[in-house]
């Protein structure tokens, strides 16, 4: 769970919105 | 991280489920790790979960095209078959089955409204924790292989998941 966590803030930060 | 208590409860009890214990089946599994995967990658954040996806191979415009003809070159390929990855496949029309088409348990796509631009952020395979590991790691790896080669990732890559039971390994 903590992995999918850092992994989703990692690709929020370069995801164009 | 807006797990519900339940979920986390139930996945360690699948965990230490050990080997009397442990489900039958590994599809066990795939409804709390669909619901974790859900949980954190959320629609409203622009994600998709796709179960049993499918991993199509790339193929080259048929052999009749031939190369310098342009007018040629646009009519067969507008035949071909595009994936939601932008990966040009073998064509519907073509007869028989498609050949080696991978299917992992689970990917992880950031989504959008176009057909063709899914990139790929997880692939999740899931074994029972009794079966071969080396031979679980090996499909996985070719999983990410070929997802890797539809480029259809973004700038931090793509991770593989397998999940062997208790243990998850990050590929």
């Amino acid at each position: 769970i903590q992995c999918f966590l850092d992994r989703k803030e990692e690709i929020m930060k370069v995801m164009p919105v | 991280g807006g797990v519900p208590v339940w979920l986390r409860k139930r996945l360690r009890a699948l965990c230490n489920s050990g080997a009397t214990k442990r489900p039958h089946f590994e599809s066990s599994w795939y409804g709390p790790i669909n619901g974790v995967s859900y949980t954190v990658f959320t629609v409203k954040d622009g994600f998709i979960i796709k179960p049993q996806a499918k991993f199509r191979d790339k193929v080259s415009p048929p052999s009749s095209v031939i190369p310098g003809r342009s007018n040629s070159v646009s009519s067969n390929t507008s035949n071909m078959s595009t994936s939601s990855y932008n990966v040009e496949a073998r064509p519907r029309t073509e007869p028989g089955p498609e050949a080696d088409i991978l299917e992992p348990d689970f990917v992880i796509c950031i989504a959008g409204s176009s057909l063709t631009g899914d990139k790929i952020v997880y692939i999740i395979e899931i074994k029972r924790g009794d079966e071969d590991a080396f031979k679980a790691s090996e499909q996985i790896t070719h999983y990410v292989k070929r997802a890797v080669s539809t480029g259809a990732m973004i700038s931090t890559g793509i991770v593989g998941l397998l999940v062997l039971g208790s243990e998850t390994f990050r590929i």
